[in-house]
């Protein structure tokens, strides 16, 4: 990036959007109608004009990209980076401006896990004609996501921006004191199309999974967060629990390095020794250093002393720091520093008092306690403890995917599902309904 | 790092590292002399993106800070190396 401050010598610029979001419900013109905006907050109080063009010349190329898009500055899945512009200059890349297609733009929506695009793109046009970041806190150069910032149409840029850009480029004539109303006509405008309120729900694609009625492959704790596996894709909530997107992201994209051809993995768990992550599937297993896979992977589960067949769940027990493979009714204990399994193991599961066999994973968390899934429900161990809690099995779709109970079946469907000495069969789910009251809660 | 309440962990402070040079607010290790990151540095980094960030500059890698380097943000860095060093 040029960072010194840098400016446009000419005044007539023009833009192009190249590529556009894959999996937004924004149609073209849409995205198109937004950019235009975005720009024209800028051009409404600059000598600056912007016009729209086709082909790849435009001074502002716009370009929704995913990962690695060849410009040395990779994006890296839903959240984290979300976008960026090159500055003013000679190089072919000035003013060039790309948004992240891992996340999900939206507009006018009420959807707290969408990137409002208009926002996003007045900051990133903020860049491709000059300024930098700033730290106030009204500003739209602030370098973090705050937000949807209203109607595009009634969108007014705050005071700090309009003195900076003013010292890049002067105040534009019409809106000198001195100076007559710019006539405009209504239809020089891009129509802005209404979504209708009631638009909340999100056009999946074919082969995405439903979070709030599926049972998961793997689920794990990494760098504290944690990751729910389906199929190709996987679910991602932070420390506190929130959900980084309704959207899924997709395995290889993310954790670069797993064969393309592989549709779903069995188990995950970070080391805890190295903090690299293990992923397995079938008979042989992968090690992640942050996501990109180490040299010479895949290898044989039979590293670690584990028989043919692959495993159900694996997860580290943060109070004694051992690694615990599950395959059937069977269990292993792993000694991840001395890299040897320990003796007089496997042993069985039902050791495990409460917790059902067999599993689809298992998870540390940041609570300190444990947490087992199998089909849609989950079990958790406090601590030290080798027994379920009471009141346990409860729904994941509830307590960890944002569902209500409305999307996601009821645990009493799941019913038949439920083992383990304490809980009854038919017992009607505590924490849902104390003193009588049902519990509801708001998704959306 | 000055002392905790809950000392960071070790992958919290990889992250926080990785942040901080991405962002600007750390040189990276310089690859010709070898010279790593200090100690000094990093603590003035967290303290420069915390005043930046609008928390309070504790200079330590606290929940807060963690939580708003989680926060979807530009992928541009927020301080030019020259300010950087200069701040510094």
């Amino acid at each position: 990036y040029a960072q010194a401050v840098t400016k446009w010598n000419k005044r007539n610029l023009s833009w192009r959007v190249r590529t556009f979001p894959k999996e937004s419900q924004l149609g073209h013109d849409t995205v198109r109608a937004l950019m235009y905006y975005a720009l024209k907050v800028w051009s409404d109080i600059t000598p600056l004009n912007f016009h729209e063009v086709a082909g790849n010349n435009a001074d502002i190329q716009i370009d929704f990209s995913k990962a690695d898009h060849n410009d040395g500055y990779p994006f890296d899945g839903p959240g984290g980076t979300v976008a960026h512009a090159f500055f003013p200059g000679d190089h072919h890349t000035a003013g060039d401006t790309h948004f992240d297609d891992d996340e999900y733009w939206t507009f006018r929506s009420s959807d707290a896990h969408g990137m409002d695009l208009f926002a996003v793109a007045v900051h990133e046009f903020g860049h491709a004609i000059g300024l930098t970041h700033i730290s106030a806190i009204e500003s739209i150069m602030r370098p973090y996501y705050q937000g949807p910032v209203g109607d595009p149409l009634k969108y007014d840029l705050p005071y700090e921006d309009k003195v900076r850009i003013w010292q890049l480029y002067g105040v534009r004539e019409s809106v000198s004191p001195t100076a007559k109303p710019e006539v405009t006509r209504a239809d020089d405008h891009p129509i802005l199309p209404e979504l209708p309120e009631n638009h909340s729900s999100i056009p999946l694609r074919r082969d995405m999974p439903n979070r709030c009625n599926t049972h998961f492959d793997a689920v794990a704790q990494i760098r504290g967060e944690a990751f729910f596996f389906k199929g190709k894709y996987f679910w991602r909530l932070t420390r506190n629990k929130h959900l980084v997107s309704l959207q899924p992201a997709q395995i290889h994209r993310f954790w670069r390095g797993l064969p393309l051809n592989l549709d779903s993995v069995d188990a995950v768990y970070e080391r805890t020794n190295d903090h690299k992550i293990v992923f397995f599937k079938g008979d042989r297993y992968w090690v992640f250093k942050d996501n990109n896979v180490e040299e010479g992977y895949p290898r044989p589960i039979s590293d670690f002393g584990l028989p043919p067949g692959g495993i159900d769940a694996a997860f580290s027990w943060a109070h004694n720091d051992k690694t615990y493979f599950f395959k059937d009714n069977l269990y292993w204990r792993y000694d991840d520093h001395e890299r040897r399994m320990d003796p007089s193991y496997p042993s069985e599961t039902t050791l495990w008092k409460g917790i059902p066999s067999p599993l689809d994973d298992a998870m540390r968390w940041s609570d300190g306690a444990t947490y087992f899934f199998r089909g849609k429900e989950y079990w958790k161990v406090l601590d030290s403890d080798m027994e379920a809690e009471p009141g346990y099995p409860q729904s994941i779709a509830r307590d960890w995917l944002v569902c209500s109970d409305m999307q996601s079946d009821s645990p009493e469907a799941a019913g038949s599902s439920r083992t383990g000495a304490r809980s009854r069969q038919g017992q009607h789910d505590e924490s849902r309904s104390e003193n009588g009251y049902e519990v509801c809660s708001c998704t959306s | 790092a000055p002392a905790s309440p809950h000392p960071p962990a070790p992958a919290d402070i990889a992250l926080g590292v990785d942040w901080l040079t991405r962002f600007g607010y750390l040189p990276p290790p310089d690859p010709v002399t070898g010279q790593l990151q200090t100690q000094e540095e990093l603590t003035k980094a967290i303290t420069a993106m915390q005043q930046f960030g609008g928390l309070e500059a504790t200079g330590i890698l606290d929940e807060a800070t963690l939580e708003l380097m989680k926060t979807p943000r530009c992928s541009l860095p927020d301080l030019a190396e020259s300010e950087a060093r200069r701040k510094r």
